[in-house]
């Protein structure tokens, strides 16, 4: 289109050389140019239909085909322990609305790298990278979402057996709402209060195992299930999951910070806050994902804005590009500059993460407290922005906006799921607020 | 803050240090960071605010968990502000951070349009500290950027490179190419599969013969 190429002759500036600072360096940003050419020249990754058209068992079943052609490039497209990349590709080539490893690598792996003790990753992480198990991480209940404090399911020390006991006792305490927990995953990491000799302390990661790893049957005990459709991520299969005198061994507690012996002794974490590490994490990252998801929206509706042409300004003989009126640049740019706030700030907030990994393990926890508190704010402040950017960007767009042809509608459902997510937006405020009121 | 009320200031977190910081003169001309010093103002006065307004419900005998509910709404204000003087702060130091001048200027003129639109945004926050005659200021600066940043509209975004592949979108596509692939993605809608649907058969088409 000759009006996007003007555009593009008119810029000032290299893209690659921008893109080398979005996304951190020069290094990462040709990789991400490498694996994309690269995944262009496999016909098996393309949508066999555009993914609107498809009902939620054929988006289910389009991203397992996939998936099972991913396990044949893994290795040879990317360099598998690379984080970054391995996101990047699983974003060209799923998508964004949900698969069945979705949080088995956002949620499940980072938490067993954090919360699990060396020996518990000798035995599950390295199945995990090589996804001989599919895992997924549930802590939120039907009746509590993300208020930890008021979760119900149990897990009961018995000495005698050196076992924990899972029990869902009531409707409310149905874990509800992680991905990938209805039908896909076999395993999850699932936070339940630790009770030992009647008296319960509190919250904590547990192991577990939900389905037989050969027929994929759950296992007796356990009930689980999708929870059915959603405003957006209908790729995914969110599930539910009870238990009922379920049995775990002792060595299934996450053991990296509390710790219980065999004879039932608790040993205390060294900081109070320190199981929410996974959770900084994904809030930390989750500014980085919300900046593309907007950033997604606004790759939509600007280069749309340069195509399309309507009324005029002085010259009447040609309609006039969009993007010129001042009404569609301020609805417009001002989002860019989020973008790119909220992409950097992701970056530097991930750097202070990686920083209190360090700190902690050498016993200093002292940056906890203000990473945790900022990090409650900052999802709030950039989720509810970014939905707010991304409404603005299909406004931008006219009618066509509205159409799903423009994806936009898309990625403003995946985008402000992480509103309420991570923690309700108004819940992890007060969080945050209580510390400013503290200091 | 009620480290503060204690006198404990040099022991708040970096994060926080603004909290116990005294207000300075603004000198808008003097580029982002003064931006950022109306940002902190905003922050800082609205964290008090919703303190003392909890501390003062708490001190007329009402219990700490009404008296938190009685004061949420201002709570969390303080919350917004205090994230988004983070996250303008951490903009201003990358874009100080970065060595391809051209890359730089570009991201300066973004930085611009973010200070600007961000301080109109709290404008209500900032009453007392800017003169109308600033607001103004600012509120001008604001039209200027856009301009500034339009030629290099479609460029910024582009930087993403997120490819159509991803994208998903007709709308979005990098060729441009949209009128002639929105015609035909809508034709391969399951709708289009047959010119007579089932549904007018069955139900429509007995309905109208009546």
């Amino acid at each position: 289109n000759p009006d996007l190429t003007n555009e593009r002759a008119s810029g000032t500036f290299d893209t690659n050389a921008m893109a080398a600072v979005i996304y951190g360096s020069e290094k990462f940003a040709q990789r991400r140019r490498e694996i994309t050419e690269a995944i262009s020249k496999i016909p098996e990754f393309q949508d066999s239909h555009p993914l609107v058209f498809m009902s939620r068992e054929e988006k289910i079943s389009e991203a397992c085909r996939k998936l099972a052609v991913l396990s044949n490039y893994w290795n040879s497209l990317i360099d598998t322990s690379d984080e970054e990349e391995a996101l990047h590709l699983y974003r060209e080539v799923l998508g964004l609305e949900g698969h069945p490893l979705a949080l088995h690598e956002t949620m499940f792996i980072p938490s067993l790298i954090a919360q699990a003790s060396d020996e518990q990753q000798e035995k599950w992480l390295g199945r995990a990278q090589r996804r001989e198990i599919i895992g997924c991480y549930a802590q939120t209940e039907m009746g509590h979402g993300t208020n930890l404090r008021a979760l119900e399911t149990t897990a009961t020390f018995d000495i005698s057996t050196r076992e924990f006991i899972l029990n869902s006792p009531t409707i409310t305490s149905l874990k509800w709402w992680p991905g990938a927990l209805g039908k896909s995953a076999n395993w999850s990491i699932v936070i339940a209060n630790l009770i030992i000799k009647e008296h319960n302390y509190g919250p904590h990661p547990f192991m577990v195992q939900l389905r037989d790893e050969k027929s994929h049957e759950p296992l007796p005990g356990i009930t689980v299930g999708d929870i059915g459709p959603k405003m957006a991520f209908n790729g995914a299969d969110n599930g539910f999951l009870g238990f009922k005198n379920y049995r775990i061994p002792r060595e299934n507690m996450l053991m990296r910070h509390s710790k219980v012996t065999s004879d039932g002794s608790y040993i205390k974490p060294p900081h109070a806050k320190i199981g929410y590490s996974s959770m900084v994490k994904v809030r930390s990252r989750m500014a980085m994902d919300q900046g593309l998801f907007l950033a997604s929206a606004l790759v939509i509706a600007v280069r749309y804005s340069a195509v399309r042409r309507q009324g005029y300004l002085e010259d009447k003989s040609r309609e006039v590009k969009v993007l010129d009126y001042q009404t569609q640049q301020h609805r417009l740019f001002p989002s860019i500059a989020r973008a790119y706030a909220f992409i950097f700030c992701g970056f530097e907030t991930i750097r202070l993460y990686d920083q209190l990994l360090i700190d902690v393990q050498n016993g200093n926890t002292s940056g906890m407290a203000d990473l945790h508190a900022l990090t409650s704010g900052l999802k709030s402040v950039v989720t509810y922005q970014t939905g707010e950017g991304i409404e603005q960007a299909r406004m931008a767009c006219g009618g066509h906006g509205y159409s799903m042809a423009s994806y936009i509608s898309e990625y403003y459902g995946v985008a402000i799921a992480g509103c309420t997510y991570e923690g309700e937006n108004m819940v992890m405020l007060l969080q945050l607020a209580r510390y400013l009121v503290k200091s | 803050i009620e480290m503060i009320q204690n006198g404990k200031s040099r022991e708040l977190g970096p994060m926080v240090a603004y909290l116990a910081e005294k207000e300075s003169e603004i000198d808008l001309n003097l580029g982002p960071n003064e931006y950022l010093k109306v940002f902190e103002y905003a922050a800082r006065n609205q964290t008090w605010r919703a303190t003392e307004k909890f501390q003062k419900l708490r001190n007329s005998g009402m219990s700490n968990e009404k008296a938190w509910n009685q004061a949420s709404v201002e709570l969390t204000r303080a919350s917004r502000l205090h994230t988004r003087l983070y996250i303008m702060s951490t903009f201003i130091n990358h874009v100080g951070s970065i060595v391809d001048q051209k890359v730089k200027g570009v991201l300066i003129d973004l930085l611009n349009v973010h200070v600007t639109y961000e301080v109109m945004d709290i404008g209500i926050y900032v009453q007392g500290l800017l003169s109308s005659n600033q607001m103004d200021l600012i509120r001008n600066q604001l039209y200027v950027s856009l301009e500034t940043i339009r030629p290099n509209a479609v460029s910024l975004v582009d930087s993403f490179q997120i490819s159509d592949m991803q994208l998903r979108s007709v709308l979005g596509r990098r060729d441009g190419n949209v009128y002639e692939n929105l015609f035909k993605w809508a034709k391969s809608s399951p709708l289009n599969k047959t010119d007579v649907l089932p549904s007018v058969t069955q139900y429509l088409k007995p309905m109208m013969d009546k």
